[in-house]
């Protein structure tokens, strides 16, 4: 079982290789690409060995041999479909985001208990009404999901997705969800973001 | 020094202490609190040393005592001042969100180097020109600020910041911002988030 933290850091790894490829960079040793993702050396190589042998030593990684790699890793080398629950401020936000497409991710329905359809003008994302969830989930085999819903439904419209099949959830609501052991959640609470910083400009 | 993942620790012990006052309970074992924090006791009391000796063997902690002891070491018992700079699709969601002011952060001003009044409507937070960002960091000495502009603009806007006297940064543009030592960047990447659940429905 590989670390949650090891597959973050992956992601970071991506980032920095995918930014020297943009500068035309070809290898980059061990030391500068640990810099560049602010991790030392020692925990680079190690998070690496977990999926494979890499680099050559004295000569460093091929940046994107290296870059393909971990996409392969990730998964993000294929577009996969994600769901959206809860379009109202954040949820309609999130929609016209443009960075998860790029990053191999489409959000292909939104749903709403009370769907505002100005809230999807002008995407192709379907918006459709809360009713359909469970059956679009089944018939499009889809297993991700983000959840902008107020905290009072967050808990059953979760349990309505693991019911239809959803794997993973990236969590908006300030609630801890309970969900059975081999479903994954991320929770982004944005006001605790602010508490971590608010301790650190005493 | 103390690792800033202890500081995101005491903010989840803080939220389930809250959900505990409201359910009107008094006292709660380190192993009860530990549980509903998804993290072993031992890391609980590892952490609540840091700040000092809370509990008594055998009885517990009493959940306002903890509660207000832990708001006073994060800051989070007054109100903190905080801007927000891009008032875009995301920034204009983030304005419109009560849950920040209920945990002490109130976002008093928001800049937008094209202000669009309709973005800030019905709002009490001011929307000001991105030309009276400094000025207004220096006469309100402004802490804190949530970062929403595009990735091609970020770095020279953080510059601007730092220099007027922001000391914490809650950035969402998809880049790597160089700061001086000092100051405090939190990141949220939520293609990053996306990856991270994507490895695990493999
Ligand atoms: N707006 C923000 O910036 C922000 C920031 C941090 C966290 N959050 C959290 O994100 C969530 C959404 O916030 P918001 O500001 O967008 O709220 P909102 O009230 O603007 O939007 C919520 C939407 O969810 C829909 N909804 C309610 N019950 C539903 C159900 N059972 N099925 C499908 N849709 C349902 C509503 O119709 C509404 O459109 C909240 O839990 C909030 O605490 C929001
Ligand atoms: N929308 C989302 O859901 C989302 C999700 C993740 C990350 N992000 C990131 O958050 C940032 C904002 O995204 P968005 O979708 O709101 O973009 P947006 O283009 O809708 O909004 C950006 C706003 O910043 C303003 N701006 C540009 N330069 C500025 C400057 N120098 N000073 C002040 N204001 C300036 C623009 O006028 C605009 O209103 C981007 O970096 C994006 O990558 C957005």
């Amino acid at each position: 079982e590989i670390p949650r933290k090891t597959i973050y850091r992956l992601s970071i790894f991506q980032r920095c290789l995918q930014r020297l490829k943009e500068n035309k960079v070809e290898t980059v040793s061990s030391e500068a690409l640990a810099k560049a993702a602010g991790v030392k050396p020692t925990q680079l190589r190690k998070d690496l060995t977990h999926f494979g042998q890499f680099g050559t030593r004295g000569l460093g990684y091929n940046v994107s041999g290296l870059s393909s790699a971990i996409a392969g890793v990730l998964g993000s080398s294929r577009l996969q479909p994600v769901i959206l629950v809860g379009v109202g401020n954040l949820g309609s936000a999130l929609l016209r985001y443009g960075g998860f497409q790029k990053e191999g991710f489409e959000i292909v329905a939104a749903f709403d208990s009370l769907p505002v359809p100005a809230r999807a003008k002008g995407l192709k994302t379907a918006l459709m009404k809360a009713t359909d969830l469970t059956r679009f989930i089944r018939r499009q085999n889809i297993k991700m999901a983000i959840l902008t819903v107020p905290a009072l439904h967050a808990q059953e419209v979760v349990n309505e997705m693991v019911a239809a099949g959803i794997q993973a959830i990236l969590n908006f609501s300030p609630v801890v969800l309970e969900v059975p052991k081999n479903i994954i959640v991320n929770n982004v609470d944005l006001a605790m973001e602010l508490e971590n910083l608010s301790y650190f400009i005493r």
